[in-house]
């Protein structure tokens, strides 16, 4: 749910992050 | 193997301790844990400052390769970097609640948050009671607070009164807390600071459009805040966690998507891709404790929640 596509870019999913630790 | 030195300033210590070259940050941070016995760990962080932005060591890559100040030794301050939403049913551990009432007392202290005289005059009762235990007048005589720093500078500089007035003030706070322990008084005054509108934000200076930085961005424990420059207070527009789809960045661009769909994205530009790194560094880790705190408590914090009640009944005992 944490993804960095390159050094300047970086992008997080709340909802994904949810999901992952229900 | 080969070693390099660092310093670690926590609230009320500083440590010294050599590393292996290859340890990671989470190495180095769980060694000064375990020094400190600290084990409500998840609330700090190794902070250290590197071309005037401050930054926290990152735990999953090793301490060399990250972009700390070429000094010998290195030095991290060792500090709280997320907040509990209620510091007296998440604060657990004594050294816990003691790390954090040092940290914001120094804070308001230092104005970083901003408190009204009268709640200043209380909290100092407090910071009192836990240093000096219950007042005596034959012990505690006039002028014994005098060496202690218990008030914000700008408080002292509002009104037109002399140390012994402000401290008369503060004792007849301090001899009404008589029979409060140590660890209660901190935990009273944490109690109070949390409340405080500046307690546990985070703040950014951000602008909408270029050129116009006009905007302060505030990260906490439930979510992200939008604030005029010249309003720490209270926010214009607020996205809780659970009101939050995605956080992204490029370069100094920050986009919060909101979970309803219609709703407006929010856009803007911080002063540097660094910051934008910790912004989202610092939404990550409270959004995780924010779940964290919404699902049932693991067998560790059980356990420690029946030590902590264990421990204050028989403190409450002794006492």
């Amino acid at each position: 749910y944490f993804a960095r596509k390159a050094n300047h870019k970086g992008s997080y999913s709340l909802v994904d992050a949810l999901k992952s630790k229900v | 193997p080969k070693t390099f030195k660092v310093k670690v300033i926590t609230m009320d210590a500083e440590m010294e301790f050599s590393c292996e070259m290859k340890w990671k940050g989470k190495d180095l941070f769980d060694l000064v844990c375990r020094t400190l016995g600290l084990r409500e760990t998840w609330f700090f962080g190794l902070q250290y400052t590197i071309k005037g932005v401050c930054a926290w060591l990152k735990m999953e890559k090793k301490v060399l390769e990250q972009e700390i100040p070429k000094e010998d030794p290195t030095q991290f301050r060792f500090l709280a970097k997320f907040y509990p939403e209620k510091v007296e049913e998440e604060l657990l551990q004594e050294i816990t609640q003691h790390l954090f009432f040092l940290q914001v007392k120094k804070q308001i202290l230092d104005e970083e948050i901003h408190c009204s005289p009268e709640v200043t005059v209380l909290l100092a009762s407090y910071a009192v009671q836990a240093k000096y235990g219950d007042y005596d007048p034959n012990f505690h005589k006039p002028g014994f607070l005098i060496q202690d720093e218990l008030l914000p500078k700008r408080v002292l500089k509002q009104y037109q009164m002399t140390v012994h007035m402000w401290e008369e003030k503060i004792t007849a706070w301090y001899a009404e807390h008589r029979g409060i322990a140590r660890d209660e008084a901190e935990m009273n005054y944490l109690k109070i600071a949390q409340d405080l509108a500046m307690y546990g934000v985070n703040y950014f200076p951000i602008e909408q459009n270029k050129n116009h930085r006009d905007l302060l961005l505030g990260v906490d424990a439930k979510g992200i805040h939008v604030y005029s420059i010249n309003n720490r207070f209270s926010p214009n527009r607020s996205f809780e966690w659970s009101a939050i789809r995605n956080i992204s960045y490029s370069e100094k661009e920050l986009t919060i998507k909101p979970l309803d769909k219609k709703a407006e994205v929010f856009k803007f530009f911080s002063s540097q891709l660094k910051v934008n790194k910790l912004i989202l560094q610092l939404c990550i880790g409270n959004h995780d404790l924010f779940m964290k705190r919404r699902r049932v408590d693991s067998i560790e914090i059980q356990q420690m929640k029946a030590q902590a009640r264990e421990e204050k009944a028989r403190k409450k005992m002794e006492h």
